[in-house]
């Protein structure tokens, strides 16, 4: 089965933290 | 300063929750609905099952808490939005509520689940990714006419019916535009189907959602998008630099669904196709009927029981 990284599918608006 | 801006920003939260309150039905929706099953968990806030009491008819209820919402406006916006634009290719809103700090949307419930599911656990072949692709344009196009932009296509908001109709789900982040200013920059959406305008800060329209379709079809072919397996911040820097990503065995791919993805994720703005384009594609004539989804939908949900 494929993998899913559900923390990676999260919507951002703006500037998200990690950038 | 700090105090002031402080200040206005109170003001507009309360000022958000009294727009709320003209908009959302009064009354407490515990007793209309009886919870069931929690389905989903987003940012923005939870999912549940619920059966209508009067009716017994099975409904979508997107609970969020208001205190925790950093930009409430987007709230409003996605129920203005969903009340506004009712079309067969859009999950239908049927009501709101506010309970104290809790807001309950009430929409339709899709119990086929997401596209996600379907992508990541079985194997589509083109006439069903041309028929979603279809489906999916259908909304775009009245969206995009009624100057809406989505800005979160992919498959985790396709939501599917057991007959394998196919509906656009989650306008909480989308933007409504007008001819004064039919232009965005905030960076909207979740990264890896991100478009490269958004990306690197330009100004964008309504065909960031063509891109987002297309890297979707990606999603169709390969399970996930591109760079999943990278980190946010190296994917963007990789859609920046590479724009159209490399779609490994292209080669198998039909002719005309290559060049349907070439139209989709076209970097240049100006020559990517619209919605109402790419609806008179040919690979669109490729089409299989949507009830052959629904083998995959019980595929794909008897995979993940299994997880």
């Amino acid at each position: 089965g494929k993998r899913r990284d559900r923390r990676k599918r999260y919507t951002v608006v703006g500037n998200p933290y990690w950038m | 300063a700090q105090q002031m801006k402080q200040k206005k920003k109170k003001m507009s939260d309360e000022e958000i929750i009294e727009k709320l309150r003209g908009i959302v039905t009064i009354g407490d929706p515990n007793r209309k609905f009886t919870k069931m099953e929690k389905i989903g968990q987003g940012a923005s806030g939870t999912v549940f099952t619920a059966i209508e009491i009067l009716t017994g008819m099975e409904v979508a209820i997107k609970q969020m808490n208001l205190s925790q919402q950093p930009k409430k406006e987007l709230i409003v916006n996605e129920i203005l939005v969903m009340r506004e634009n009712k079309h067969p290719n859009v999950v239908n809103y049927l009501d709101s509520y506010l309970v104290g700090e809790e807001l309950w949307v009430v929409m339709e419930y899709l119990p086929g689940g997401s596209l996600t599911d379907v992508v990541t656990e079985t194997c589509m072949d083109e006439g069903q990714i041309a028929a979603v692709c279809r489906e999916v344009l259908q909304a775009l196009e009245f969206l995009h006419y009624n100057h809406v932009i989505h800005r979160d296509i992919k498959s985790d908001n396709i939501l599917l019916g057991m007959d394998g109709s196919v509906k656009l789900t989650d306008f909480g982040f989308c933007a409504q535009i007008s001819p004064e200013q039919n232009k965005r920059t905030t960076m909207v959406g979740t990264p890896y189907w991100m478009a490269p305008e958004v990306v690197t800060r330009k100004q964008y329209g309504p065909k960031v959602d063509i891109w987002s379709l297309g890297i979707m079809a990606i999603e169709m072919i390969e399970g996930e998008p591109p760079y999943l397996n990278e980190n946010p911040l190296r994917a963007l820097y990789l859609i920046a630099t590479n724009g159209k990503p490399e779609i490994k065995e292209k080669e198998k791919l039909s002719p005309l669904f290559q060049d349907f993805l070439d139209k989709c994720l076209e970097c240049d703005v100006d020559k990517r196709w619209s919605a109402s384009e790419l609806l008179k594609h040919p690979f669109l004539k490729l089409c299989r009927p949507l009830t052959t989804l629904h083998a995959l939908i019980v595929a794909a949900r008897d995979a993940t029981k299994g997880h």
